[in-house]
């Protein structure tokens, strides 16, 4: 069988929301490691790959390698049952159609099951190679959101160049163009507002807007986002989720035709 | 004009 209980059963229902409208159903892989998800957009065009560590749970048990299909929304609809305090079980038997929802208050007075059916997805792993990538810049996610909001309301695409001092966001569009610029700055009285940038090489890459925005949505996962970036390759945009494992997400950049 | 490419493009499957 498989028994997880996340203590912080609002880090789940954060997941699912960040993702729930990037994907419409996905396998979620389980086995001694961890609690996992691969899944691709509907259109392929972006990935998104979540992983829970088995040691991130205050109790983890998975006696075989279990795949549990299930629509996002009506995962999402059932999560938004839990209270934001409450500690959640999931648990699901070996070939069982069912995975079970177990909520628990903090003060342990409400107890709440609900049952999600299961369902048969086909899905394809990808194979993700482990990169060295020409820059990585972590900077606060709020402000990564913000920035990402503001730029759509002028243009579609978005050109994030990265130098040793410096992350820039840029866009056009009809009404006019924009300009954010965000320096490095490793402060140390205020960890959550520093912007830390790595750079072997420096890259300018232009991505669509309405990807990164939808990525945005993991926001509350994370004090931080780092974003990751080499020529001609997929974008990663990266959210940690403290001592429990990360979200992460692949964007290709546009070509020019 | 620009193409957005699919992941496909980058990522093999297993």
């Amino acid at each position: 069988m498989f028994e997880a209980r996340l203590q912080q059963g609002a880090l789940l229902k954060k997941v699912v929301e960040a993702i729930k409208d990037l994907i419409e159903d996905a396998n979620f892989d389980c086995n001694n490691s961890g609690f996992s998800l691969q899944a691709m957009d509907s259109s392929h065009v972006s990935l998104v790959a979540l992983s829970l560590r088995a040691d991130g749970f205050e109790h983890y048990r998975c006696d075989r390698n279990v795949s549990m299909g299930m629509k996002l929304a009506n995962l999402s609809k059932i999560l938004k049952c839990a209270g934001n305090d409450d500690a959640i079980t999931m648990k699901s038997e070996d070939n069982g159609d069912t995975i079970t929802f177990m909520f628990e208050s903090q003060n342990q007075e409400r107890l709440s099951e609900f049952d999600l059916k299961l369902m048969d997805i086909d899905s394809e792993h990808l194979g993700i190679p482990e990169a060295e990538y020409d820059a990585t810049v972590k900077l606060p996610s709020s402000e990564f959101q913000r920035i990402v909001k503001d730029l759509a309301s002028i243009g579609d695409t978005v050109e994030i160049s990265v130098t040793k001092d410096a992350v820039k966001f840029g866009t056009n569009g009809d009404i006019g163009s924009a300009n954010v610029m965000c320096r490095q700055n490793k402060s140390v009285d205020k960890p959550e507002e520093s912007t830390e940038i790595d750079i072997t090489e420096p890259v300018a890459l232009t991505f669509a807007l309405r990807y990164l925005n939808s990525f945005a949505k993991a926001t509350p996962l994370s004090s931080h986002v780092v974003l990751k970036l080499s020529k001609d390759l997929p974008i990663v945009v990266e959210y940690h989720i403290e001592n429990v494992g990360r979200l992460s997400f692949f964007l290709a950049p546009k070509v020019e035709e | 004009a620009s193409a957005q490419p699919r992941m496909l493009a980058f990522f093999k499957p297993l």
